[in-house]
């Protein structure tokens, strides 16, 4: 038996926004730590992580390990039908083929039920082992998405350049050329309008902008984002969700033919 | 010309 309950609705239909973009299909994991999803996207190209950890539950109960195969678009339909401020229980037996999620309004006076059928997937997991990254950059989440979707406008790909101090983010395309500047901040009274720049050594990548505009659909759950990045290696978005857990999202860089 | 690799490249299966 598994049942868990969220405070507010909110949270996971943010979560589900962020999602349902690149993935049509996941597995929830769920286990004594609480729930968690990798999924890669059709093209191989990006992957997402989400882990929701236990504590951040009002209540949660998992008698034995189970995976939850979803179809995303649908969650995110029955998801829709619970208001930001319900509270939220989702519940399935061990060897169920049905989710169900119930929504109370707050009053208590209206409960929701709702059972979403489950599949049988089969997706390949990846490894993903920790690592240090040459620069690790955190900014507001929405400055981030505006960069994101002002240089689609230029061209498919952004060149990420970090340096000490600052990142420039730029584009080239057949209409013309543009850089974007961020300068790390020297004070800042709100955490997150803060932009913080950690530079082990100086990085340079590129990356296509189509999916960095899929990743910032995430930008609702988190007031900053975090990008880890090393040569040559997959880049790291990260959003935090407050005292629940986070979505990662991996995007394999682009590379000169 | 830009290519996009593959996170497999990357990431071993498991």
């Amino acid at each position: 038996m598994f049942e868990c309950r969220l405070p507010k609705a909110e949270v996971l239909k943010k979560t589900m926004d962020a999602l349902k973009d690149l993935i049509k299909e996941a597995v929830w994991d769920v286990s004594a730590q609480g729930l968690s999803l990798q999924s890669m996207d059709s093209s191989h190209v990006s992957l997402v992580q989400v882990t929701l950890r236990t504590e951040g539950f009002d209540t949660f109960r998992c008698d034995k390990n189970i995976a939850l195969g979803v179809n995303m678009d649908t969650m995110q339909k029955l998801m829709k039908c619970a208001s930001n401020d319900d509270n939220i229980t989702l519940k399935s037996e061990d060897n169920g083929d049905l989710l169900s999620l119930i929504f109370e309004s707050p009053n208590g006076e209206k409960t929701s039920e709702y059972e979403m059928k489950l599949m049988d997937l089969d997706i390949e997991q990846l490894g993903i082992p920790d690592q240090e990254y040459s620069c690790t950059i955190k900014m507001p989440s929405g400055e981030f998405q505006r960069i994101c979707r002002d240089l689609s406008n230029i061209g498919e790909s952004v060149n990420i350049t970090v340096v000490k101090g600052g990142v420039d983010f730029s584009a080239k395309g057949d209409i013309g050329n543009a850089k974007i500047h961020v300068t790390e901040s020297s004070n800042v009274d709100n955490e997150k309008d803060a932009v913080t720049v950690e530079v082990n050594e100086p990085v340079n990548l590129t990356f296509a902008l189509r999916y960095l505009n899929f990743f910032t659909k995430a930008t609702p759950l988190s007031g900053q984002v975090s990008l880890s990045i090393s040569p040559d290696v997959p880049l790291v978005v990260a959003y935090e969700i407050e005292d629940l857990g986070h979505v990662k999202y991996f995007l394999a860089p682009k590379i000169e033919n | 010309i830009w290519k996009q690799l593959e996170l497999n490249r990357f990431y071993s299966g498991h």
